[in-house]
């Protein structure tokens, strides 16, 4: 196939009760269930509007609210896909496995590739040095069944987010990719976005065509929101990912879409209500031999060509989720404003509409070691409204702005080639590709 | 293009080379 449809399910997902002490089995499949009935309704769409796979969140069946003893219950034995298992045809064949058996079923009678997260469980014992106490590993898992309800890819997520307690860190990294008649797919999960192993892998080693990606993400103003961090990694890595998101307004989970190499198919964000939403949309199954194909980006190359801006203000110093930027206030309407933080010098050119006496915006640069909730090396160029007119709270969550920029040209002397271009609007909303681009010598700028 | 009420505009750069072999998620959780 050239094409295919892409499905992607935003999932409200029923949460159980919190509780330490786990619950019986049957109360557990009974809460599985009640989130695969929606799931069920969403695939069934889906289906019928022609898709041939469907993408649903990270946790989607059971939720994130467990000790590791609690969430024993939900746990089944996920075989590796190599024993060529059609839970649906063959029930019995890895123990209680009704989950597996649903999920599989749906798949095969919706004639349609479904892509979930579930819990795996494997035993071990004292001959493991490495097995934990109670004798079991427990690992957050996405599995995929095709439309013969064939189990065909199985992966254990390795970038544990701080609060997962209840999962084990598998021993390996585990690249796990699979072909089908629309494209090579591989898969991963939230947390794995950041890394280089397995994310960078699976789309610039194994060079697969769309990335199936369940999430359960929390949005954090201004850098780490679902919809604008996921769909700016697509751009730079250029590959087609498949994003599902939880969807929880208490928590800021939101955020769900499908992206490709050139921009945004479609995208949901959503914190007014608390209902799912099923988006489609038609993709390039091998984008990479597509004439579109972008070419790579040099992302450090405009920045070093240009000599800084001079600046006869002071910079001044602000956080971005316990990172400490450095900062310089945009002054005026129109300018020219370079910041640098160690190795990295950002360069900003711009043109407002008016210069707002109620808005205040700042250029912002960091390079350094990212330390909370993982450990990761960023180098950031941003530009950003600040929360009040104080410039202490640069950094800071906003939500709206009303300050209109005609032009712009951000850059900067990266010392990596994987730059994420994030372009965020007023309400959360992406930018259409058609107001920016991004330049081959690294300038994420507007279309004049 | 038309002007855009920006909230963000941000070139997030992953410096890889550098990270720990595992995304650090506490010393307690690594095997």
């Amino acid at each position: 196939l050239d094409t295919f449809i892409a499905a992607v399910y935003e999932h409200a997902v029923i949460i159980p009760n919190r509780t330490a002490t786990p619950v019986p089995k049957e109360e557990a499949l009974l809460l599985m269930n009640k989130n695969i009935d929606v799931l069920e309704k969403a695939v069934k769409l889906a289906a019928r509007q022609g898709a041939h796979i469907i993408v649903t969140p990270e946790d989607g069946v059971y939720g994130w609210v467990f000790t590791r003893e609690a969430l024993y219950p939900y746990l089944e034995e996920i075989p590796h896909p190599e024993v060529n298992w059609i839970p649906c045809k063959d029930p019995q064949r890895f123990g209680y496995t009704p989950v597996q058996e649903r999920l599989s079923c749906l798949a095969k009678d919706n004639s349609i590739y479904i892509v979930a997260n579930i819990g795996d469980k494997k035993p071990c014992n004292a001959s493991d040095p490495q097995c934990p106490s109670d004798g079991r590993y427990q690992y957050n898992t996405n599995v995929v069944f095709d439309s013969e309800g064939r189990l065909v890819a199985r992966y254990h997520k390795y970038n544990l987010f701080a609060p997962e307690i209840q999962f084990d860190f598998p021993k390996d990294t585990e690249h796990v990719t699979f072909d089908t008649p629309f494209g090579k797919l591989g898969i991963f999960t939230c947390f794995d976005i950041f890394s280089y192993d397995p994310a960078v892998v699976v789309v610039d080693e194994l060079q697969v065509d769309s990335v199936l990606y369940p999430t359960a993400w929390y949005n954090t103003l201004p850098l780490l929101s679902a919809a604008p961090f996921h769909s700016a990694w697509a751009r730079a890595l250029r590959v087609n990912l498949l994003s599902a998101n939880t969807h929880n307004t208490t928590m800021h989970m939101t955020g769900s879409g499908i992206y490709t190499p050139e921009g945004v198919k479609a995208y949901y964000y959503d914190m007014e209500t608390e209902s799912g939403q099923l988006m489609l949309s038609e993709l390039k199954a091998r984008p990479r031999r597509e004439p579109t194909y972008p070419a790579a980006v040099d992302w450090s190359a405009y920045a070093r060509s240009v000599k800084p801006f001079s600046s006869e203000q002071s910079d001044f110093r602000g956080m971005i989720y316990f990172d400490e930027f450095t900062f310089t206030e945009l002054k005026r309407n129109t300018g020219n404003y370079t910041v640098c933080q160690k190795d990295l010098c950002c360069h900003l050119t711009y043109k407002m509409s008016e210069k707002r006496s109620d808005e205040v915006y700042a250029l912002g640069a960091f390079d350094g070691l990212h330390m909370v909730e993982g450990q990761y090396y960023l180098q950031v160029c941003t530009l950003l409204k600040c929360q009040t007119t104080d410039l202490r709270t640069c950094g800071e969550p906003v939500g709206s702005a009303f300050t209109n920029f005609e032009e712009f040209s951000l850059s900067g002397t990266f010392g990596t080639s994987y730059v994420f271009p994030q372009l965020i609007l007023s309400g959360s909303q992406l930018a259409p590709e058609r107001h920016y681009e991004v330049s081959r010598d690294g300038r994420l700028k507007s279309r004049s | 293009g038309a002007p855009l009420p920006v909230l963000v505009m941000a070139l997030y750069g992953r410096m890889f080379e550098n990270d720990p072999p595992r995304l650090g998620q506490g010393p307690g959780k690594l095997q």
